[in-house]
């Protein structure tokens, strides 16, 4: 996180951590979690944590270890050989099926899924937050979670941020509706980050809470502005997903 | 030893008898014989009633006469001059003579011989109850037809035991009815129906005409009807002295009708049928019976169909119907079902939640389910509320069967993301 502040887990309670990929997801029911598509398309069972602040000591916090049962990216999520040259974010989303119900509490909670419907939708300005372990202005990660506080914004915004990647030409990136663009002012998600929610507070029904309306993607300069998979559209995707497979998965 | 006939001759005779004597003679012919003793010569001092001298005949201490004096035959055909008729084969002669005769006197001269007696008329008592066969020297009885001479080898009683009915309607009536019905005679019947029906017997008052009761009020002649652990009567009289229905509560019954050696009357009759015995109708609570019916009788099967709520344990099971079968003995089958309510059990624990310790759980009881919150919520508000319903499951309006379910809640984070404006 660029630009963000040191934040307790109690304040991103829906924060899962990927071990081995070293990323984000927000956790949006007892069996599901959600997440970016690169975050997955490579880790068949990855290890997951939640409830914590400080990654520190791991391998004693076998209770808060999630455990991956199956890995749904989504359907026009397209693969590619090299990640590092990946031009291609649209659709960067998935869902991991956790094997064991999520015992929900201070530190645990999830996010909310938007609906399609226009009393969810946002627009550039609305402020959003995002929340992760991944690299800071200072350091390539970090053991305390931070969480910062970011825009909505236009997404060419994005398109016009320039920086020098010796395999990727920027003309070359390719921007679709299913993203959107955030952040300014030096706030920004960056590596580490991704899958991560960027949750937005909404007053629905007499009631406050903040839904999930965007995944850390991807970002062509830390500390710019930064891509986010916009939940909105797949909103649909997800539900089915998660009614077709509700059920534990048969050996 | 007996003898059948014999000469009894006085003292000296045909020379004059002596003074002073006293002989007495024996006379005894076989049994079942009278005697016939009769005087060919008489020639005694004559006195008053035969006073001094006498020939005296006794039977069976009666004397049967006395004689004195001379006699002589009034028929020129015949010597006797006297004679007796005994309706005994005993007799005793005493000749008895005083001290002093002015007059030579030759005493008499008698014979005797067995005769028949005549039983069936020569006396006073009648010796059979029907028909008296004489014959020399004894008698039989005999009996017309149908009938049969007890062991007594003096009476005639009917043969009329044996008879069984077992059809479920019948009239029995007493032998020859309306004719005078048999002495000495006792006839048993039996009415035997199958298990489970009582024999009724009905009599009407004019029906019955049976040798009334003594002055001590016991019956001479009677009818009782008797049943393993009952016993109806004896009645007699004329009409019929007991209840003119008569429900024996068994379904065989025995008929003995008694007869003396008097006093023959009418008799009776009486007709009778099986009726189903009853069971009694003992609706237990919470519960109803199919088909309902104000009398259930033998073989009547009814369902015992529990109210909702209730049912029937048996063993481990549980079923909401049964059947019962009135029995032979007028007992149901099933005589112990008894619906019980219907007990749901502890509820069923959920996940992230919890139910309240529900102080029953019988049919019509509620429990409460609960989310742990903040952090969970119930997805149906309506739900959390669950009843014993009548098939042993907590049901809830909502979702019936199914178990409330404790979803996380979301959006909620517990502690505000404060971060200082750049």
């Amino acid at each position: 996180i660029f630009g963000g502040a040191r934040a307790n887990i109690e304040s991103f309670p829906w924060q899962v951590f990927f071990r081995s990929e070293r990323a984000g997801g927000a956790l949006i029911d007892e069996y599901w979690v959600l997440t970016a598509a690169h975050v997955v398309d490579r880790s068949y069972r990855p290890t997951m944590y939640t409830g914590l602040t400080l990654l520190t000591g791991l391998h004693e916090k076998k209770d808060q270890m999630l455990t991956a049962e199956r890995i749904f990216i989504h359907p026009d999520w397209q693969q590619v050989t090299d990640p590092s040259s990946r031009t291609n974010f649209d659709n960067d989303i998935a869902l991991v099926r956790l094997k064991d119900p999520v015992k929900m509490g201070r530190t645990v909670s999830p996010i909310c899924l938007p609906d399609s419907l226009s009393q969810y939708n946002f627009s550039v300005g609305d402020l959003g937050m995002i929340s992760g372990w991944g690299r800071t202005e200072k350091k390539d990660s970090v053991y305390h979670l931070r969480g910062a506080v970011l825009p909505v914004t236009d997404l060419e915004l994005c398109q016009e941020v320039k920086e020098k990647n010796p395999k990727v030409h920027p003309k070359s990136y390719i921007f679709t509706q299913n993203m959107f663009c955030a952040g300014g002012a030096g706030v920004d998600s960056c590596q580490g980050d991704s899958g991560g929610a960027f949750a937005v507070k909404k007053s629905l029904e007499n009631s406050s809470r903040f839904y999930v309306f965007g995944l850390v993607s991807w970002g062509i300069k830390c500390g710019t502005y930064g891509i986010y998979t916009n939940v909105q559209n797949y909103v649909e995707w997800i539900r089915a997903t998660m009614a077709n497979n509700s059920a534990p998965l048969q050996d | 030893e007996p003898t059948l006939h014999g000469e009894i001759l006085s003292p000296n005779y045909p020379q004059a008898y002596p003074n002073e004597i006293k002989q007495t003679w024996d006379v005894e012919v076989p049994d079942g014989f009278g005697i016939h003793l009769y005087f060919t010569h008489l020639d005694i001092e004559v006195s008053e009633n035969c006073l001094y001298d006498s020939v005296q005949i006794v039977s069976g201490g009666i004397e049967e006469g006395k004689l004195c004096g001379q006699r002589t035959s009034k028929n020129p055909n015949s010597p006797i001059i006297e004679e007796f008729h005994i309706p005994n084969n005993k007799l005793q002669v005493t000749f008895t003579s005083d001290f002093s005769n002015e007059e030579r006197y030759t005493g008499f001269a008698a014979y005797y011989v067995a005769i028949d007696i005549n039983e069936c008329t020569d006396f006073a008592d009648v010796p059979c109850s029907h028909f008296c066969n004489n014959f020399i020297g004894g008698y039989f009885c005999s009996c017309p037809p149908e009938y049969f001479l007890h062991d007594d080898m003096r009476n005639c009683g009917v043969n009329c035991s044996g008879d069984v009915f077992t059809t479920l309607t019948g009239e029995i009536a007493s032998p020859n009815y309306p004719d005078l019905y048999p002495e000495n005679s006792r006839c048993e019947y039996q009415i035997q129906l199958e298990d489970g029906f009582q024999v009724v017997v009905t009599m009407k008052r004019e029906d019955f005409d049976v040798e009334p009761a003594d002055s001590q009020g016991n019956c001479l002649d009677s009818l009782v009807f008797v049943t393993r652990d009952r016993r109806f009567g004896p009645y007699c009289g004329n009409g019929f002295p007991g209840p003119l229905t008569i429900e024996t509560k068994s379904n065989t019954v025995d008929i003995i009708f008694q007869t003396d050696l008097s006093g023959q009357d009418k008799g009776w009759k009486f007709r009778y049928h099986g009726a189903p015995i009853s069971c009694p109708k003992e609706v237990s609570p919470n519960s109803i019976w199919e088909p309902e019916k104000a009398k259930y009788v033998f073989k009547d099967t009814v369902k015992i169909i529990c109210l909702e709520g209730f049912e029937i344990v048996e063993g481990h099971s549980s079923v909401t119907s049964s059947y019962s079968t009135c029995q032979s003995n007028g007992k149901w089958s099933s005589s112990t079902v008894r619906c019980q309510p219907v007990d749901c059990g502890a509820p069923e624990p959920i996940r992230n939640g919890k139910v309240e310790e529900p102080a029953d759980t019988l049919f019509g009881s509620a429990v409460r389910y609960t989310c742990e919150e903040p952090y969970y919520y119930m997805e149906h508000e309506e739900s959390a509320e669950y009843q014993c319903s009548g098939n042993g499951s907590w049901v809830n309006e909502v979702l019936g069967t199914e178990l409330p379910k404790c979803v996380p809640v979301c959006g909620v984070p517990s502690e505000p993301f404060a971060m200082s404006q750049r």
